[in-house]
């Protein structure tokens, strides 16, 4: 782990030995690579550490009893801080129903998080419906169909025809016409690089308006986590993120890259493939994964 | 990046840095840098020589999958959920059936919502039977009935789908192994491939993944998906190096020609794109 990491290397000066500037230099390259191996993004990292760096200095860290222990504490809080708040869904405004859009990569877990969310958003008294708008992937619509079914929520589907585009705004109106309150949208896993598929989500948007774009992303999402953000919020700009899979042990350092550049909330965790496998996310579920 | 001039430091930053957000991880870049700079080089177009030949010497052409020579073959299909596991089953039965092999695939993913279907569909885009049973009824029965499907048809290869599982799931772990016995029970030496397929776009978790599935059920090779996106892959140097598992194919695209033999130079070539 980071403290014991830090412990040792003090440890190493010897009883007695004052600490000094350099030694703190040699703590932050600690940091620095426990965060790179928790996977969180290179750039974010140095910007990160460079804070860390600040605070440890302005804190005279090289002056305390126990200077390990003070650099943990403050990577600890610099990384509570960067995660932030625990993201609450935003239905403002009265047009019912409130769409909620899924959009992420390949296999990140939105078909099964729809039915998840949808699960949630009942017990919340907030009544679901599901559409299943990804037309592309063999038997997505039926993936789909066969969730809302388990878990009783009605849905609206029109196969593999249509394009996702017309299926999403006639789910729309069917959660309407249902009376529901919420409208959850599972769309197609795609590449942020892909322009024709991110003119697709752009054209979703344009059509249903959503409340929320939540970007379902894995917790064991590499390097690339920086890039992905940025690629689906500069395209149809996110509202909050999804981070599915924590039940694993990645550690989730794509958690603190995504949040810190699209300076978006992460509102829920993904804890099992089951329907009830779902969570409000809050700092603290991440911050001592992440330091190992 | 690199010009004809000397090297500075702030080129060896600049490697590091494509490096690590290459997923290659902190210990395999520290380490390769390491041996660059004690290899005394001095001007920037040996460096960039040298640091490729380093990458490719840390990688392999495959061999061959070993599914020829016996009545019937068995590839066990495993990892994590969401890798490409179903998908990358349709490519490698198009593959081999490109090449006049006769497949058939075994649906043994009873748990998830239309795994069966999605398998099947598969199936038959590419034209190669599929084995299954009701949801969730066992997957190994599945695998049983469909081994006795092959034999009794005269079908070569059999490519088993199993459910994705997180590696730190001990009984989903357990189910695995015991769907790779019973394999082995109806042909002896079954599975003759068990190949893990990773997501191209994990970090450092992808070699705590394949440490596990090697250690419950003796992984022989791997598959690498979904590398048409930014992702450059490269948690394939530690699998390879610390566990000596052949990278057999690459996953390029969600259609069932989008999967390549893995090739060390035109991958190490990607890195620096
Ligand atoms: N263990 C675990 N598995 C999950 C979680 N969320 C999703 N999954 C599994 O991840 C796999 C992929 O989930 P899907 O819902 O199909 O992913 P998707 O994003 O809709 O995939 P595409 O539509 O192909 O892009 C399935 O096996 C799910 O059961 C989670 O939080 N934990
Ligand atoms: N872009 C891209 N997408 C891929 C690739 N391989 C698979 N996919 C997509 O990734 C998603 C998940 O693929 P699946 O084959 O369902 O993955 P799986 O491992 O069988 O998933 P589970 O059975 O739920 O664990 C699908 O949308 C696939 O089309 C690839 O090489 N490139
Ligand atoms: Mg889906
Ligand atoms: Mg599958």
């Amino acid at each position: 782990t980071l403290s014991q990491r830090l412990q040792d290397t003090f440890d190493a000066l010897g009883r007695g030995g004052k600490v000094n500037e350099n030694d703190v230099k040699n703590a932050m390259r600690q940091v620095r690579m426990a965060l790179l191996e928790a996977d969180v993004a290179l750039p974010v990292v140095k910007d990160f550490v460079g804070r860390v760096s600040e605070r440890a200095v302005g804190a005279e860290v090289h002056k305390a009893l126990r200077p390990g222990q003070q650099i943990v504490k403050i990577v600890h809080e610099e990384l509570a801080a960067t995660l932030g708040e625990p993201g609450r869904l935003n239905f403002s405004g009265s047009t019912k129903p409130h769409v909620i859009m899924l959009v992420g990569l390949q296999g990140s877990g939105k078909t099964t998080t729809a039915g998840k969310l949808s699960l949630y958003l009942r017990r919340e008294g907030r009544q679901p419906f599901l559409v299943a708008a990804d037309t592309y992937r063999p038997a997505a619509v039926d993936q789909l169909v066969t969730i809302a079914k388990q878990i009783n929520v009605p849905y609206h589907e029109q196969g593999t025809d249509k394009s996702p585009v017309e299926i999403a705004v006639n789910g729309v109106k069917a959660a309407k016409e249902a009376g529901a309150a919420v409208c959850v949208v599972d769309t197609a896993g795609r590449l942020q690089i892909d322009e024709t598929l991110m003119d697709e989500l752009k054209r979703i948007k344009e059509k249903v308006n959503p409340a929320e774009i939540l970007l379902v992303a894995d917790a064991m999402t590499g390097q690339e986590a920086v890039n992905i953000a940025t690629g689906f919020n500069d395209a149809v700009g996110i509202t909050g993120l999804i981070l599915t899979k924590i039940d694993g042990d990645a550690r989730g350092g794509a958690a603190i890259s995504m949040r810190i550049v699209t300076d978006v909330p992460i509102k829920f965790l993904g804890t099992s493939e089951k329907m009830d496998g779902f969570e409000i996310f809050h700092p603290d579920r991440l911050t001592d994964r992440i330091l190992g | 990046m690199l010009g004809s001039s000397e090297i500075t430091d702030e080129i060896w930053d600049d490697i590091e840095a494509i490096l690590i957000q290459a997923d290659l991880g902190v210990n395999t870049t520290l380490t390769l840098i390491d041996d660059l700079r004690s290899q005394g080089i001095t001007k920037q177009e040996e460096l960039q020589v040298a640091l490729r030949g380093s990458l490719q010497s840390l990688l392999q052409f495959p061999p061959p999958l070993d599914v020829s020579g016996r009545e019937l073959s068995i590839i066990l299909v495993v990892g994590v959920n969401g890798s490409g596991k179903t998908t990358s089953i349709g490519k490698l039965a198009h593959r081999l059936m490109l090449g006049r092999r006769k497949v058939m695939l075994a649906a043994a993913d009873t748990f998830r919502a239309a795994a069966i279907d999605q398998l099947k569909l598969w199936g038959e885009r590419v034209g190669a039977p599929v084995i299954a049973n009701k949801p969730n009824s066992d997957p190994a029965a599945v695998v049983y009935d469909a081994t006795a499907a092959a034999k009794a048809r005269g079908y070569e290869i059999l490519i088993v789908d199993t459910a994705g599982r997180l590696h730190t799931n001990y009984n989903l772990m357990e189910e695995l192994a015991k769907i790779r016995q019973v394999s082995g029970k109806v042909v002896p030496g079954a599975p003759h491939e068990v190949l893990l397929v990773l997501d191209g776009t994990t970090g450092q978790n992808a070699l705590q993944q394949a440490k596990k599935f090697k250690e419950m059920i003796d992984v022989t090779g791997v598959i690498v998906t979904k590398l048409d996106g930014t992702p450059k892959g490269g948690m394939v140097f530690s699998v390879f190096n610390d566990l000596q598992l052949p990278v057999h194919y690459v996953g390029l695209g969600e259609g069932m020609d989008d999967m390549v033999l893995f090739n060390p130079e035109i991958f190490v070539k990607s890195l620096f794109d």
